[in-house]
């Protein structure tokens, strides 16, 4: 009656147990923000703004600052013009998806130390909702975490969670004489889990450049 | 060393595969 069922028996099922990292064809690069304070806390941010606070009555320029938390841009003034307005710098991270308080802060706390021979990692989730979710597409009716009628919620995008590490070599001499104090070199590690079966391990090498020295992120004035 | 550190990541491994 014209009904076709699938009778294709499944004969092939992926069996791989490799969990050895391989090498990749190309290189995929992308920038990691990390902030360490004078107590040595490290976080990782989303985004920071570099910013200044308003000079004082008696004329000083006012100190820069570094912000994460968009509620304190206010508070301050940018410290390069465009046309004739002033603007905050701004760096930005690869996309951490953060949530509630982290993504109002615009960070996660780190552990570890960030220092030469130690590491520094954090775990992030990306929730099946999220609007970032790269699963997760709300025009795409097989996507779009809806039934099929689009009334009730149905989890159809994948949330995972990544295990982030920066090793730091314990041996950062070099040629240069930045190396060691104003560039690091180590190993950025992620573990995915979620997607796939065994979790998914990325590897590559990174170079942290110290781009400001301020030790204090987000302060108040 | 206390401040804000920006890193370039090179990813050149993945598994499994």
């Amino acid at each position: 009656d014209g009904v076709a069922t699938n009778a294709v028996e499944i004969s092939y099922v992926a069996k791989t147990t490799m969990a050895e990292v391989t090498p990749v064809s190309q290189p995929l690069e992308f920038n990691v923000l990390i902030h360490v304070d004078n107590t040595g806390a490290s976080k990782i941010l989303q985004e920071v703004y570099l910013m200044q606070a308003p000079q004082s009555a008696n004329g000083a320029p006012g100190s820069f600052v570094l912000i994460s938390d968009r509620r304190n841009l206010a508070n301050f003034q940018g410290t390069a013009m465009k046309g004739r307005e002033r603007s905050g710098r701004r760096l930005s991270s690869m996309v951490l998806g953060l949530n509630g308080a982290a993504r109002t802060n615009g960070y996660l706390a780190m552990s570890g130390q960030f220092k030469a021979g130690n590491a520094v990692t954090v775990t992030v989730g990306m929730d099946s909702q999220s609007p970032l979710n790269p699963f997760y597409h709300k025009y795409h009716p097989d996507h779009d975490n809806l039934t099929a009628d689009f009334k009730v919620y149905q989890e159809e995008a994948y949330g995972f969670s990544r295990d982030i590490t920066v090793a730091l070599n314990a041996d950062q001499d070099g040629a240069g004489s930045k190396d060691g104090s104003e560039v690091m070199k180590g190993t950025y590690t992620e573990v995915i889990r979620g997607l796939h079966r065994l979790p998914i391990q990325v590897t590559g090498q990174v170079e942290m450049v110290r781009v400001s020295t301020l030790g204090v992120i987000n302060p108040t004035t | 060393a206390p401040g804000l550190w920006l890193g370039r990541v090179s990813i050149g491994g993945v598994s499994p595969v």
